[in-house]
């Protein structure tokens, strides 16, 4: 679903934020 | 930065499914990319973690829209527009136009707006027929039995008027539907 989609990528970029 | 760009692109796909392709939410994101991309940064690290920054907030914003119905309410808000601009100008050739053309306006603004609130309540109703559909609504309790009940010489005056069968109905008839459908859309968006 969308929203599994938005969890899914918010916390891909917070993971990526975060290695950065 | 493969990485960063990925869930860049992923997020822009995402928005253009809930808000479209020309949505203000998407130029925002394009106009962020932009500005950063404009700016100096120490290295390629450092910006992404500033893009990254905007799209964790954009990404938050979308889960408490969908999580509080926001989206729904955005959606219905939009079709409550659409379908009074077809009601009002089948209105206006019923009192002054074409009763073809009004009855094949307002039957369009039922069966779309029938197929609206399906969609909105995730049933799946490509190819359905009216019937079919208002019994699907009304088994999962979305519209009342009343008003399916009212609805059903609906079904039988639209297949009329998308017959083609101009003889076999009345104004009166697309009056009482066109009352009707405004009603029906005033309740349900």
């Amino acid at each position: 679903s969308i929203k599994k989609r938005v969890v899914h990528l918010q916390e891909n970029a917070k993971a990526q934020f975060e290695k950065l | 930065h493969d990485e960063s760009m990925e869930i860049y692109y992923g997020t822009i796909s995402v928005l253009e499914n809930i808000y479209g392709k020309n949505s203000s939410h998407i130029k925002e994101l394009l106009l962020i990319n932009n500005k950063i991309l404009s700016i100096k940064y120490k290295s390629i690290e450092a910006r992404d973690a500033q893009l990254l920054t905007s799209i964790i907030g954009i990404l938050s914003n979308l889960k408490y829209e969908i999580e509080n119905d926001l989206l729904v309410s955005i959606e219905k808000s939009i079709s409550k527009e659409i379908f009074t601009d077809f009601i009002s100008f089948s209105k206006e050739q019923y009192s002054s136009g074409d009763l073809k053309i009004c009855s094949v306006l307002i039957c369009a603004a039922l069966e779309d707006s029938l197929k609206k609130i399906a969609d909105i309540n995730g049933l799946n109703v490509t190819k359905k027929s009216m019937a079919e559909i208002i019994n699907a609504l009304k088994s999962k309790g979305i519209i009342q039995k009343n008003i399916a009940s009212l609805l059903e010489p609906y079904t039988r005056l639209r297949n009329k008027v998308f017959h083609a069968d101009w003889e076999s109905f009345d104004k009166s008839e697309i009056g009482s539907l066109i009352a009707f459908t405004e009603e029906f859309v005033k309740d349900h968006f």
